[in-house]
């Protein structure tokens, strides 16, 4: 699975996933994660977010949305609502996500020993990583 | 901040016994795709243009799953998902089981700025887009050997599993699709859901998705 989440010099979010699903997986059956609330969201009140894992965890806790209502409803950071999901709600090696908030804020939060990741922002931050 | 990317390319059970130049080669795919959206988003382009590129960058990278370097279904063909979703309205466009179109983030994209629906799928999906101008084409583009010897491994474990001689297949012609002969499949539906192995050998054709894992993307 690969996904990608942006703010722009508008102020505008998006977000984005796309993936070949897991090996010998059944014909037909969608998960991991491109479905819009489970894996990918975005909304510009709140942030950007793409999932990457167990999709069929990622679409019954319907995580992206989750975080974003985090935010929206509870008032949470864009990190406090992303660990609260990922960390409180999946079980340990679910796999993760990408965010970003209105604000700028990069969030990369997974539970699974590793994500292939990569981060930049206006402000001369770079990262990419594979394992924590 | 005035903008900001984030990516990924998958997670799961990722070896640390990866060779350097394995994990080299990793980062500086990801690398090259955050910078590639860093400039366009620098430039002024919209978040969502960039999303979209920047997912184009990584489906066509066969490092990752999505894709050229799709994994296999179990019929041996590649079925591909992908989902956009724009923060400034909550438009959003999805695709499910799409054989034929090389990027399907630009489907995805499709369904939700010319459409008035949000998710297509299978073969309804291809029906659509046959009337866009995306470019298509066959199954056999998103293969890759790594891909093969997963999905061979994968189907041989899951028959020593499930006890389904090796004999009893489902008969689907995939050698029409994949360019591979048709496969072995077992009927159990067990068979579909493996124990995770051991620990690849650190080589390309190794990494790095081990069986759990790619359950994972």
């Amino acid at each position: 699975t690969v996904g990608a989440v942006a703010l722009d010099r508008d102020g505008n979010l998006a977000a984005a996933t796309s993936t070949g699903g897991m090996t010998n997986k059944m014909p037909g059956r969608v998960g991991d994660v491109p479905v819009i609330g489970a894996g990918t969201y975005a909304d510009n009140r709140t942030a950007a977010i793409s999932a990457t894992g167990h999709g069929e965890k990622f679409i019954r806790n319907v995580v992206a949305y989750q975080i974003a209502a985090g935010i929206e409803f509870d008032g949470l950071t864009l990190q406090e609502a992303a660990d609260r999901v990922i960390n409180g709600k999946l079980d340990q090696g679910d796999g993760g996500i990408i965010a970003v908030d209105r604000f700028g804020t990069i969030s990369m939060t997974f539970n699974s020993p590793g994500m292939f990741r990569g981060a930049i922002d206006s402000q001369g931050y770079f990262e990419v990583a594979i394992w924590e | 901040k005035e903008y900001a990317l984030v990516i990924h390319g998958g997670a799961g059970v990722i070896s640390r016994d990866i060779s350097d130049e394995v994990r080299e080669g990793y980062l500086a795919s990801l690398e090259t795709a955050v910078r590639a959206g860093e400039e366009m988003l620098r430039e002024g382009r919209s978040a969502l243009d960039v999303v979209e590129a920047v997912v184009m960058i990584l489906e066509d990278d066969p490092r990752f799953n999505a894709g050229v370097g799709a994994v296999y279904t179990s019929e041996a063909v590649h079925e591909l998902d992908a989902a956009i979703m724009d923060g400034r309205d909550l438009n959003a466009g999805a695709v499910a089981g799409l054989r034929t179109v090389r990027n399907p983030i630009s489907m995805a994209r499709y369904i939700m700025e010319e459409t008035p629906h949000v998710f297509f799928a299978g073969a309804g999906a291809e029906q659509l887009a046959d009337q866009t101008s995306l470019e298509r084409v066959d199954n056999t583009f998103f293969n890759t050997e790594i891909r093969r010897n997963q999905l061979d491994r994968a189907l041989q474990r899951a028959a020593q599993q499930s006890g389904v001689p090796a004999g009893v297949h489902r008969g689907y012609a995939a050698a029409e699709t994949t360019g591979h002969p048709t496969t072995p499949q077992t009927n159990s539906p067990g068979a579909l859901h493996s124990t995770p192995s051991a620990s690849g050998s650190g080589t390309f054709s190794e990494v790095i998705f081990l069986e759990e894992a790619d359950r994972y993307g």
